[in-house]
């Protein structure tokens, strides 16, 4: 297998517990990111819609339009399609520009398609999330038509919660 | 004399009128909130009740999508809403509001596949949200720097928090330290903001920098052209930088711009709180702001401001009177023999803790509402 995220930091932040690992029969969701066309078009388009010197600026294009320029490649949805119907996994959605797909389908499942991946339930006393400790990979037929599967890695951040009562301190300092 | 942030301050240091509350029915604005953040829309209105005079302002939200939980509200939710309404006057306003519908959904992913699944989105919004960037895997940053291109091609006006660390810390080894920069705030492809306080935190002075403004340059992605210049500008002309180890002078470098986020009331449960900060303050205010000018803009039949940054950075070469220069302060680092505690200092026109300063309405207004 390939791996698609070998930089991601998969250690349980501060905060959250580990409760337990799943059962192969527990339904989770998965999100496969499918790779785009024509990214470096859109970033030409990006520039020159934004810069006020241009012809162009300000001139929009819709999600639709979007959509027709950077969807995957027919390649690439045949082949992530073809992986999943291979699994039996029929419980998928996307999106407008077809370049998210989301399945829901049991831990057995999601532990076949992603090797190395194991899936467990983690609290922050508030919340129960499912992550995996160990990083996935893909089979390398599927490598270069995915930039990363979500659902495995992350825990949701909470370094931006306000710092409530720092502002008191500084009032009393400055006085 | 003051005792705080309330919108009435906020709109009077920014130069905001009673009569620039927004008057075109379309205009729109957002803010999303993540894992466990809800909003009472009870809040909102006892906020709009107490601290609202002085200015037309809507007292509910238009549109949540997504999922609001139960429970006790959020300071976040409720400091998001109250003030992006409260510079963005009058103006639509829609909370999007993901706390992961499934538990192995990442709340963050879940906002941009709703982003990617609406043809109409409100053309600017606020997000308070980050992770350190070494926390995450480059494949999902470029993914995520993607999307924020794709609404940029839209249209849509992304602003984020510039993070509430200062220049952030990691440990390398012993006695090796380096700058841990934030993402989203990193991407160039979105704008960033800052946050500062008033000189004097009973009036409305000058502002200085708010210690806690996040704010550095990216060890992802490369410097985008559109901020060679100001940057340059920066480094060359500033006396006292911290030592080139700690940072990577050739990556994007934020913020792009900052607003006081310092000191604010907020409603919370229906209970008025002081002392609320952070650049998750800062950030609604200046969206806010944004909003107005697109409702100007609409007005006179012209597009959205869309991705602020190029026509920001080349406004800013020339002389005009659009934000207000934050000269003051420096930001908090690694507390350690060489830095002791002190990332990079403001100065003289754009620099990493406050970027090319804070909103001056009427000029701001002159600038990008043609």
């Amino acid at each position: 297998g390939v791996f698609l995220e070998l930089d991601q930091d998969v250690s349980i932040p501060k905060g959250w517990k580990h409760l337990e690992r799943l059962s192969v029969n527990e339904d989770i969701m998965l999100t496969f990111v499918l790779k785009q066309q024509n990214l470096d078009i859109l970033k030409e388009i990006f520039y020159d819609v934004s810069d006020p010197d241009s012809v162009n600026y300000g001139k929009y294009m819709s999600l639709e339009q979007i959509g027709v320029l950077i969807q995957p490649s027919a390649e690439t949805q045949k082949v992530v399609q073809q992986w999943l119907q291979n699994h039996n996994i029929a419980n998928c959605s996307s999106v407008i520009t077809k370049d998210f797909v989301q399945c829901i389908m049991p831990v057995r499942v999601a532990e076949e398609l992603l090797p190395g991946a194991e899936f467990h339930r983690y609290t922050n006393g508030h919340v129960s999330i499912i992550r995996s400790p160990s990083l996935y990979t893909v089979h390398s037929d599927l490598a270069k038509h995915l930039d990363f599967v979500s659902g495995p890695h992350r825990f949701p951040s909470e370094k931006m919660a306000l710092k409530y009562y720092e502002s008191k301190w500084k009032a009393a300092n400055w006085q | 004399f003051h005792l705080g942030v309330t919108p009435s301050i906020v709109r009077k240091r920014y130069n905001l009128t009673a009569s620039d509350v927004a008057s075109f029915e379309n205009s729109s604005q957002a803010v999303s909130q993540f894992l466990e953040q809800y909003f009472h829309p009870a809040d909102l209105a006892e906020f709009m009740k107490l601290f609202g005079g002085g200015f037309e302002h809507r007292s509910q939200v238009d549109r949540i999508v997504g999922t609001q939980g139960s429970g006790k509200a959020g300071l976040e939710a409720s400091l998001d809403v109250e003030y992006i309404m409260s510079t963005g006057a009058n103006i639509s306003t829609w909370i999007f509001s993901t706390p992961g519908r499934h538990e192995s959904q990442e709340p963050f992913l879940e906002w941009m596949l709703l982003l990617n699944n609406m043809s109409s989105i409100p053309l600017v919004q606020s997000i308070s949200y980050g992770d350190y960037e070494d926390s995450l895997s480059v494949a999902y940053m470029e993914r995520i720097s993607t999307e924020f291109m794709k609404a940029g091609v839209r249209g849509v006006t992304i602003l984020f928090s510039s993070g509430d660390d200062g220049a952030g810390c990691k440990h390398v080894s012993k006695d090796v330290n380096v700058f841990s920069p934030q993402f989203p705030a990193s991407s160039p492809y979105v704008t960033t903001v800052g946050g500062t306080s008033f000189k004097n935190p009973f009036k409305i002075t000058y502002e200085v920098t708010d210690y806690i403004s996040g704010g550095g340059f990216s060890n992802v992605f490369p410097m985008p052209d559109y901020q060679v210049q100001a940057v340059k500008s920066y480094l060359s002309t500033t006396k006292k930088l911290p030592p080139q180890t700690y940072y990577n002078i050739s990556g994007r470098a934020y913020p792009d711009v900052a607003a006081l986020s310092d000191n604010y009331w907020i409603v919370v449960n229906r209970v008025p709180m002081p002392w609320v900060s952070g650049t998750s303050a800062s950030t609604p205010v200046f969206a806010g702001i944004l909003a107005l000018i697109n409702d100007r803009r609409f007005t006179k039949g012209l597009p959205s401001l869309g991705f602020l940054n190029p026509r920001l950075y080349k406004l800013q070469q020339q002389k005009n009177d659009a934000l207000f220069d934050v000269t003051e302060g420096c930001h908090l680092a690694c507390i350690d023999d060489q830095v002791q505690g002190q990332g990079f200092c403001a100065a003289p026109a754009w620099d990493p803790v406050t970027g090319w300063g804070t909103p001056n309405y009427p000029g701001l207004l002159e600038a990008l509402g043609n």
